[in-house]
């Protein structure tokens, strides 16, 4: 069981194996834009296959579009801070909060907070192929697999 | 293989999906069936405590919208529209990993599935700590149901969670947006009418209230007109508040009321009762020495029966009886149809446009304190009857003229049904 010693559960102690990770910097924040929508991936040709894709693309393929979205990042430090400061000030702006573009606390703190996991925005992974439905998602990411090997 | 039986799967679960006319992807029923599966309990609440809340948040959704939900236990698991349950981590067969405590603590998948963080600190709605399990729920089902986010302070639909308040529902903006993918709540009526309550002040002086209630069937709505919508919770079954009522609904209310009377009648059948508002029931022997139910041959000779509604005109005294295409027209104060009666209810009631017009068979003629006006309902639509204030400004008008019909749903907002197993969470 989960310890506790108050008779109302009130002081039940999470593992810290248990906790959701803290977004503390600028990488998380990214990471935290990307899963929910506010920065969309580039083309598929674009993306970086990382070491990290595995056969099995259903379990990883957030994980897949959240290294890309990370790639795209790094690699262009000028554009692609652009976008990234970008897609904060929308975040800051549809929260609530001061939009300055800057990763400040009051911004970590609303990005701490509980949330649905629902994105935010849909992610159009490539604007000119359809994927709204699954059976697409699935055909792509089975060509990537392969292409891959 | 795995990719066929899995696009198999798939395109079965989108077929309960349709483009609705709105243009908007959505459920292409109005009953869906739903379920907390046996693997996804939670560790948190009792399982009965999981049931009754995800009852109440599905029922919610009912109250606003013409969609309907009932929880399935029996069917095959492929034939729940909604399944929903609780993990951790890696959980259900699902690719969304669940993060731990904090941050995310729910998602919701557009074909109908939701799952909720059992590492939350998920609470009941009258707890005042953690996460509420209904608020969560609710905002879930408003996705599956083709929901997005919403970022207006108030909305259900907002992606992040506020703390408890000490009571939430479902703002105006959220119950037009549900209502834009599946349409407003129609239906007919049994019966409307505004209940008069008296109440007496410490200095002596008489306070007239008035309530609005709308029935259908064996159950009402109290109707907030200040507010444009049903009181929350509602509909209620009439046993709760009518006591003696048939369980399965009336035909007409009518209040008698003048200086020397001060009664209310229900009529179903060939019967009705008279009203006890001092001990909240129906009398079964009024003041007079009649007892109830009373055969309405007898209490009002001359009437027919079943009548389809009826209300009293304080103008004249008298009640109108409406059955099919005839109006009854009953003087009060000599117990009696009043001369030149029965009467063509285009006769009674002229339109105002002349292809306007209910012609008879109508479900309720209901008088509003608040409108301080006269309707007649009937299917989805109403007319207003033509006052005397409508007629100083426009003399043209007939007498007590119909004018041009609108529907219901647009003057009054929102009376939704709910499912028959819902009634009673």
């Amino acid at each position: 069981e989960k310890l506790f010693h108050n008779r109302d559960h009130s002081d039940v102690q999470i593992p810290t194996s248990h906790q959701a990770p803290v977004i503390k910097d600028e990488y998380e924040a990214e990471l935290f834009l990307s899963r929910y929508g506010f920065i969309q991936p580039a083309h598929q040709e674009e993306i970086q296959v990382h070491e990290s894709i595995q056969e099995d693309f259903l379990d990883d393929l957030q994980a897949t579009i959240l290294e890309g979205a990370s790639v795209l990042h790094s690699r262009d430090g000028g554009t692609e801070n652009q976008v990234f400061v970008s897609a904060l000030k929308e975040f800051q702006m549809v929260s609530g909060l001061p939009v300055t573009g800057v990763f400040d606390d009051a911004t970590k703190d609303a990005m701490n907070k509980p949330r649905c996991g629902v994105p935010d925005k849909e992610m159009d992974l490539n604007p000119n192929d359809a994927f709204n439905d699954t059976e697409s998602l699935l055909t792509w990411n089975l060509n990537q697999s392969q292409q891959m090997k | 293989d795995k990719k066929r039986q899995l696009a198999f799967l798939m395109s079965k679960r989108r077929q309960k999906r349709d483009v609705t006319a709105a243009g908007y992807m959505a459920f292409s029923k109005d009953v869906l069936r739903w379920r907390l599966i046996g693997e996804g309990y939670s560790s948190q609440l009792t399982i009965e405590e999981q049931r009754y809340i995800l009852r109440l948040a599905f029922r919610m959704w009912s109250e606003v919208s013409p969609l309907e939900f009932v929880e399935d236990t029996w069917s095959p698991l492929e034939e729940v529209d909604i399944k929903l349950g609780f993990g951790t981590g890696r959980h259900l067969g699902c690719n969304q990993r669940f993060d731990g405590t904090g941050q995310e603590f729910a998602h919701a998948w557009f074909l109908g599935d939701i799952h909720f963080d059992d590492d939350e600190h998920f609470t009941g709605p009258s707890s005042h700590s953690g996460i509420s399990l209904l608020k969560v729920a609710v905002h879930e089902i408003g996705h599956v149901l083709g929901l997005p986010h919403i970022y207006r302070p108030g909305s259900i639909m907002q992606p992040s969670y506020l703390p408890h308040e000490s009571s939430f529902e479902m703002d105006w903006m959220d119950r037009k947006a549900i209502q834009h993918l599946y349409g407003g709540c129609k239906g007919r009526f049994s019966t409307v009418f505004d209940w008069i309550r008296k109440e007496k002040r410490p200095n002596g002086a008489v306070i007239i209230r008035f309530n609005t209630y709308f029935m259908r069937d064996g159950w009402y709505w109290l109707y907030e007109n200040r507010n444009n919508r049903t009181r929350y919770g509602d509909p209620v079954p009439m046993q709760t508040g009518w006591h003696g009522i048939p369980s399965d609904g009336v035909d007409a209310y009518v209040h008698v009321w003048s200086r020397t009377r001060d009664s209310v009648y229900f009529f179903k059948g060939f019967q009705f009762w008279r009203y006890d508002d001092e001990n909240d029931r129906v009398f079964r022997q009024d003041p007079e020495g009649h007892q109830y139910p009373r055969l309405i041959s007898e209490g009002f000779p001359g009437i027919p029966c079943p009548i389809d509604t009826a209300f009293y005109d304080r103008r004249d005294s008298r009640i109108y009886f409406f059955r099919r295409t005839q109006v009854y027209a009953f003087s009060v104060e000599t117990n009696s149809l009043a001369r030149g009666f029965p009467k063509h209810i285009r006769d009674v009631f002229p339109p105002v446009e002349s292809r306007d017009h209910p012609d008879g068979s109508i479900d309720a003629a209901y008088f509003s304190y608040s409108h301080n006006a006269l309707f007649l309902l009937k299917g989805t639509r109403f007319w207003r009857v033509v006052g005397s204030r409508d007629r100083w400004r426009r003399p043209f008008l007939p007498r007590n003229g119909l004018m041009p019909h609108k529907e219901v749903d647009q003057q009054w907002f929102d009376i939704c049904d709910v499912h028959p197993t819902a009634l009673k969470l």
